[in-house]
């Protein structure tokens, strides 16, 4: 029987005599069925045997069959050149079932007892697509494209082809294929060969948003025109290449177009041949670039960072404001500021302003007051001088201290004092004295 | 104030006019919420009077004038050494009313300067006392000012003021003890002194071009007598309890 239902498919094993590694028994007639899962074939290899010699291996044998045919017939010891043995050398069954017969007579010689044999069998892959063409005329395992998988093997097709429901031949398919990896290659169906007439081809290259489609026609370009007064027509084969919101544009002739550059995410490709006339197609490859934003305006008293020569597609600009300066967005104050370039080409926040910052009213001073000294009030690097109501208050310490309006948004002193100072009231000094010593 | 003349506006900007319990007498500024005073007629009946009966003014030198605008007291502070049930101890005259709300200083109100230390009191110098009380003596007769008057009255020897002392209470029982804590001021011959309704006004030395309060008036047998001195609190015996009394509260 060819099916060995009780048998079930492993990945390696081991096969040994009766008894083995004592001398086998007389008379024996033992069968292995080795089997391994389909699209393996069984590789066996024998580490030792021992079996009685005999010419043609007439009395005792170890015989290796494949679907009862047989392959080999063994007997003899490895190190002897009496009887038949393999040697070193596996035996690869041609698919994914051995079996082995083991037999023996009811003699065996006096002198030497025979172990038997011990053997080891694994599974290998089956390369199907490596199987030569049938020389019958019958067809090969796949129509075009032939890949091995383990254990088995998978068909596939050219582009513009589709794999049959058979799995293993193709039909002529061009319409419906979307490109969408930001870089590939396509071409006209057969290309660079001439293809089957009245082709309707229809290719779409679809990426992110941000990104814009170019592409880079092959010089070999062969879409036939017909030359017509007004020059080259289009007329009965055209490759035509529709970027949103603008005209198609048909090509044809023998000269590539070349790069176009589409300025789209989105384009598609309408080939189309009819009945007669001879086109040999073309084929492209296509790129994308992000799309470009415009470089940012200059912000007044601030920075504008990374300064670079163009901006792309999700790039990040920052604007930093000099020292005693603040950002400002929509009349509020806001930390830090950072803008993307969108995938429509824009920042997706109009840039800020840098406002020079302010330190607020200086705390008044009881019993004196201030006065400014240079800048505009309150301003940045503005600077005031407190000074006690004289002469009925005078400064603690007597000094005039000036407080500078710094970056932090405080007022401090040279000393970076913040608080402000106090007025001590002047004692027993009235403006007018009572008329002391006369004469 | 005997034999004085009326102080010209702002002259004595530390001038105080208190009321307590309707009776007139002085004080004077020392700091935006301090009047220094005496301790007598503070104390009533040994307890403190109320902070209500006292009516605090001061930045003019008219009576009617300075009416108008009454300052409170909030807290006062009797020196915990004045002890005089009898009218007979005057040791430790001197007393600190806080203010309920400070006052800003201008030509008008000034604080004196409270002693430097070690402050020298000369036999002899002059020093300015000021006042709202008597004016005039007669067999009969008072005259109350409505004016603020000063007198330039000298600082009197400790041992003259002793002698005299000696004599007061050979004319009159009842007459109080003098102590180092106080000093006299005024003239051998009578004619400048201060008198009733100055009482525990300032007494005022000039230093430095500053004035310092040396004294506050504090007692005397009666006013602008020949060899009856005024007796003054030695306000430099106590800065160290003025400083802690006001740094307390």
């Amino acid at each position: 029987s060819l099916l060995f239902p009780d048998s079930k498919p492993v990945m390696h094993g081991e096969v040994l005599s009766p008894e083995y590694p004592q001398p086998y028994p007389p008379n024996l007639q033992k069968r292995w069925d080795l089997s391994v899962p389909n699209g393996y074939q069984i590789r066996l290899a024998f580490s030792h045997m021992d079996i009685e010699a005999s010419a043609g291996c007439y009395y005792d044998s170890l015989t290796v069959l494949y679907n009862e045919k047989v392959l080999a017939k063994f007997c003899g010891q490895e190190n002897s050149a009496d009887g038949h043995h393999p040697g070193n050398q596996p035996i690869l069954s041609p698919g994914n079932r051995l079996t082995l017969l083991f037999q023996t007579d009811s003699n065996n010689p006096e002198k030497h007892q025979n172990v038997g044999f011990s053997a080891q069998y694994q599974a290998i892959d089956i390369d199907e697509c490596s199987a030569p063409e049938p020389r019958d005329g019958s067809d090969s395992l796949c129509a075009q494209i032939c890949l091995n998988t383990l254990g088995s093997y998978i068909c596939s097709c050219h582009h513009g082809y589709e794999l049959r429901s058979d799995q293993r031949t193709c039909a002529l398919s061009c319409t419906g294929g979307i490109f969408d990896e930001p870089q590939g290659h396509l071409s006209s169906p057969g290309y660079p060969n001439s293809p089957p007439h009245a082709l309707s081809c229809q290719y779409v290259i679809s990426v992110d948003s941000g990104f814009t489609v170019t592409l880079n026609f092959s010089d070999n370009f062969h879409v036939e025109s017909v030359d017509t007064q007004q020059g080259p027509n289009c007329l009965y084969h055209w490759l035509q290449v529709t970027v949103p919101h603008r005209e198609p544009i048909k090509l044809c002739g023998a000269k590539s177009p070349g790069v176009i550059e589409t300025n789209s995410n989105t384009v598609r490709l309408d080939y189309h041949t009819d009945d007669e006339g001879l086109s040999n197609g073309w084929s492209l490859d296509y790129s994308t670039q992000r799309v470009n934003c415009p470089p940012p305006s200059k912000v007044a008293q601030g920075r504008v960072t990374p300064m670079l020569a163009e901006y792309f597609y999700r790039d990040y600009i920052f604007v930093r404001c000099d020292q005693g300066y603040k950002l400002m967005m929509d009349g509020h104050e806001i930390k830090s500021f950072s803008a993307m370039c969108q995938n429509n080409g824009q920042w997706h926040l109009p840039l800020p302003e840098c406002h020079i910052i302010d330190c607020g009213e200086p705390e008044p001073l009881l019993n004196g007051g201030l006065t400014f000294l240079s800048g505009f009030q309150n301003q940045y690097r503005s600077v005031f001088q407190y000074h006690c109501n004289e002469p009925f208050y005078s400064l603690l310490g007597g000094v005039n201290v000036s407080f500078t309006c710094e970056a932090d948004r405080k007022w401090r002193s040279h000393n970076d004092v913040v608080v402000s100072p106090t007025c001590l009231p002047v004692c027993g000094k009235p403006i007018k004295h009572v008329s002391g010593i006369q004469r | 104030i005997i034999g004085g003349s009326d102080a010209p506006d702002n002259t004595i900007p530390w001038q105080v006019m208190l009321n307590v319990n309707q009776n007139r007498g002085g004080g004077m500024v020392i700091a935006d919420r301090w009047v220094m005073t005496a301790a007598h007629n503070l104390i009533d009946k040994n307890s403190k009077v109320a902070t209500e009966a006292i009516q605090i003014y001061m930045g003019h030198n008219n009576v009617d004038t300075i009416l108008q605008t009454p300052l409170y007291a909030a807290s006062v502070h009797t020196h915990p050494g004045y002890n005089n049930p009898n009218n007979v101890d005057y040791n430790n005259d001197i007393a600190l009313i806080k203010l309920q709300d400070p006052v800003t200083f201008n030509a008008s109100i000034m604080p004196i300067c409270l002693p430097p230390e070690g402050a020298a009191y000369e036999t002899g110098i002059m020093g300015l006392v000021s006042g709202f009380g008597i004016t005039k003596l007669g067999e009969q007769r008072f005259a109350l000012t409505n004016k603020l008057k000063y007198v330039l009255v000298p600082l009197v020897a400790e041992e003259e003021c002793a002698k005299s002392a000696v004599s007061w209470k050979q004319e009159s029982a009842n007459i109080p003890d003098l102590t180092n804590n106080m000093f006299c001021a005024g003239m051998r011959e009578g004619t400048k002194d201060s008198c009733q309704g100055d009482s525990r006004g300032p007494y005022a030395l000039y230093d430095h071009q500053r004035y310092w309060a040396a004294g506050i008036v504090s007692w005397g047998v009666g006013c602008g007598k020949k060899g009856a001195y005024g007796v003054y609190t030695r306000v430099a015996n106590y800065l160290d309890w003025i400083n802690k009394t006001m740094q307390e509260n």
